[in-house]
């Protein structure tokens, strides 16, 4: 798995254990598509934990912090906020 | 608000609804209220009906289910997903289907089926999820009291730009025929008013869509519309009167009223009109005037009136009785009225005749726009 750039303090599997399915579910991260070649800054993990904040107008860190985590684990309608 | 890419929308306003099952969580009966309020919640701003169906396909199919239910979007047990729905279309478009994991209820423990259902409800329409967090159609849940609940602005837009506001429907039934769009000309010497009300030392004058805001120490008339500041009241108003004390405003069309406090629409309402007392063959009112003196209010129906006491909440016995009777000089019909400094102003057509409550005699007679300086 990356290594995506974490707080410290945080344990980095049970967040992807939170993040990974939601971001799939909700905003159309797609998993199995991640690039092999990944190139400096398009990491599309990030990116769609980006999104994600921007949507619920957190603080966009592309980070999963504590704000975006505890969003992550609200109950919550099943419909994606994204569509393709 | 968000709407769904392409945009898919209802092409019918009358749509169906069918309960295919029940969570064990509520009684049916509370599950059946709380589906019929949640699409209640978006009939009351747009021309869209829903009608309920117990055999074959509606438009939108209401289910619970737990896990893998056929659809390729698995619930995932309690808390997390609560339910989904499915944009406006043909087969599954439209649906709504819900967590049976989920502790259900007709109150704010639990997952609130009625607030859950009118988000839902939402996407079947055509609506998808907002950012803005007061907003029904924001994605998470958010536990309030289903009695105080109000749809935000951002819905109310959301909705109407796909359907319109409640009376834009094209008239397929005569008692909805089509509004004017043009502003009303209050100085043309034919104009009439559909009601009037005061509202916090102001004259309200309703006419179809539109309403005249006249405060008493200004010349100046403003003229909007009633849906800016009630977005979700239908336009003709009927019979509008102030309880000053109150602070309370009540405004009827047909079987239906309302009561407001500024613009905020009051929660509890609509209510039916039987439930102030009358007969069950009154379907409408012509005008209503409250007297804050006596803290009566007059309901003028047809050649008739009833008189309502507001402190009671109770109408008065032994009416109705003729208006002609009653008010010496004024009748037989009465289409809009209202009080105003130890007057009674009634209206009809193009004459208004100033009524003094304390000599129960017509002091003069007017012409229906003469507040408006023209």
């Amino acid at each position: 798995s990356y290594n995506l750039p974490v707080n410290h303090g945080t344990t980095l599997e049970k967040n992807l254990l939170v993040a990974e399915p939601y971001l799939e579910k909700f905003y159309g991260l797609k998993m199995k598509e991640l690039p092999l070649n990944k190139i400096k800054g398009n990491d599309p993990v990030v990116e769609k934990i980006e999104e994600m904040q921007e949507f619920f107008g957190l603080e966009v860190t592309g980070t999963l912090d504590s704000a975006t985590l505890e969003m992550m684990q609200k109950p919550r309608c099943g419909v994606p906020d994204v569509h393709d | 608000f968000n709407v769904f890419p392409r945009q898919p929308t209802w092409k019918k306003y009358d749509l169906t609804y069918r309960i295919m099952n029940y969570t064990p969580d509520m009684t049916r009966a509370d599950v059946d209220y709380a589906i019929e309020k949640a699409f209640k919640v978006w009939s009351n701003v747009t021309p869209l009906t829903f009608r309920r169906i117990y055999m074959g396909e509606a438009d939108i199919m209401i289910s619970f289910a737990s896990g893998v239910h056929g659809d390729f979007y698995p619930f995932d047990g309690r808390h997390g997903t609560l339910a989904h729905a499915y944009a406006p279309g043909p087969g599954i478009g439209g649906d709504a289907h819900f967590d049976e994991d989920e502790g259900w209820t007709a109150d704010i423990r639990g997952y609130n089926l009625f607030l859950v259902a009118a988000h839902e409800f939402g996407h079947s329409l055509g609506l998808d999820h907002s950012r803005d967090p007061q907003a029904l159609m924001y994605p998470n849940y958010k536990a309030v009291d289903p009695s105080r609940f109000r749809l935000s602005q951002d819905d109310v837009k959301g909705i109407q730009t796909l359907y319109g506001g409640p009376v834009n429907r094209p008239s397929k039934s005569p008692e909805l025929p089509s509004k004017p769009t043009t502003k009303p000309n209050v100085c043309s010497s034919s104009m009439t008013f559909d009601a009037i009300t005061t509202l916090r030392g102001e004259i309200i004058f309703f006419k179809d869509r539109f309403l005249m805001r006249k405060q008493l120490q200004n010349p100046k008339v403003s003229v909007d519309l009633l849906s800016l500041f009630w977005p979700s009241l239908p336009s003709g108003i009927q019979a509008a009167y102030e309880v000053e004390s109150k602070d309370q405003v009540f405004l009827f069309k047909d079987s239906k009223y309302w009561a407001v406090s500024g613009t905020n629409l009051l929660t509890g309402y609509p209510k039916n009109i039987q439930s102030l007392g009358f007969p069950s063959y009154v379907k409408k009112m012509d005008a209503a005037v409250h007297n804050p003196v006596t803290g009566k209010t007059y309901f003028f129906v047809g050649n008739n009136y009833w008189r309502y006491d507001e402190r009671s909440q109770s109408m008065d016995k032994n009416y109705p009785r003729q208006i002609a009777k009653a008010f010496l000089g004024v009748g037989p019909k009465v289409e809009a009225a209202f009080y105003y400094n130890r007057h009674y102003y009634f209206f009809q057509g193009a004459k208004q005749l100033e009524y003094d409550t304390f000599s129960n005699r017509v002091t003069q007679v007017l012409n229906s726009n003469s507040w408006f300086g023209c």
